[in-house]
């Protein structure tokens, strides 16, 4: 574990307890729409459960498996609430982005590489590309509506920075114990990449007081 | 041989 590791863990926690405020906060303004793709949320879970399928098998640390466990509860939990407890916030006429053909792609991919063609092994690559594109649904609702309220905002930078956070990890890795994890790194550049748009808005609009709003 | 991967990161 290093510094930028834990950072990039305890950003992805932030942005989960975001989401959760933001979503206790949309449930007081009645009829409002939440502005968050219960579609991106459905793929996170899907990434945590795919991905985590040796959580009981391949013990690391108690660190790392109460993280695989709070990851796990809290998507599902979110995907619970947007599904049943709060759908009446939730316009699936903004959450348009055909997020089936990404869930194929990514399938498709974990089949021809991978590591290991095994079910465990492609189940995990399978998380991998996935989690790469999980934000898409988010994003293209983003562009769709034009602007994002600031909570919104400030949950995409916690993710943003959570990934880019564990490219700076990966690189300290390289170079301290010959750590290599090539489908990691070109998934995990793909999925910090398609966070430059928005960290440029957020950088040159939001955190100026600005509203987030689309050029 | 190949640097293994050892799936320790979240």
């Amino acid at each position: 574990m290093n510094l930028f590791r834990l950072v990039a863990d305890l950003m992805h926690l932030v942005s989960i307890f975001i989401l959760l405020l933001k979503m206790q906060k949309t449930r007081s303004v009645a009829g409002r729409c939440s502005r968050i793709s219960f579609k991106t949320q459905a793929l996170y879970a899907t990434v945590f459960l795919t991905r985590y399928t040796d959580l009981f098998a391949n013990f690391q640390s108690l660190y790392n498996t109460t993280m695989k466990v709070f990851f796990i509860a809290s998507s599902l939990y979110i995907v619970f609430l947007m599904k049943f407890k709060f759908k009446a916030t939730n316009d699936p006429r903004l959450d348009t982005f055909k997020a089936q053909y990404v869930v194929g792609g990514a399938a498709a991919l974990a089949l021809i590489v991978n590591y290991a063609f095994t079910v465990q092994e492609v189940l995990w690559t399978f998380s991998i590309y996935l989690e790469a594109v999980a934000i898409l649904p988010q994003l293209f609702m983003l562009t769709k509506t034009g602007e994002a309220e600031v909570i919104t905002t400030h949950y995409l930078f916690a993710l943003g920075t959570y990934r880019g956070l564990y490219l700076v990890n990966w690189i300290y890795r390289y170079w301290t114990e010959y750590y290599v994890d090539w489908i990691v790194w070109i998934a995990g550049a793909v999925q910090t990449g398609l966070y430059c748009d928005f960290f440029y808005i957020y950088f040159t609009k939001v955190l100026k007081g600005a509203k987030f709003e689309l050029p | 041989g190949t640097a293994e991967v050892k799936k320790d990161e979240l």
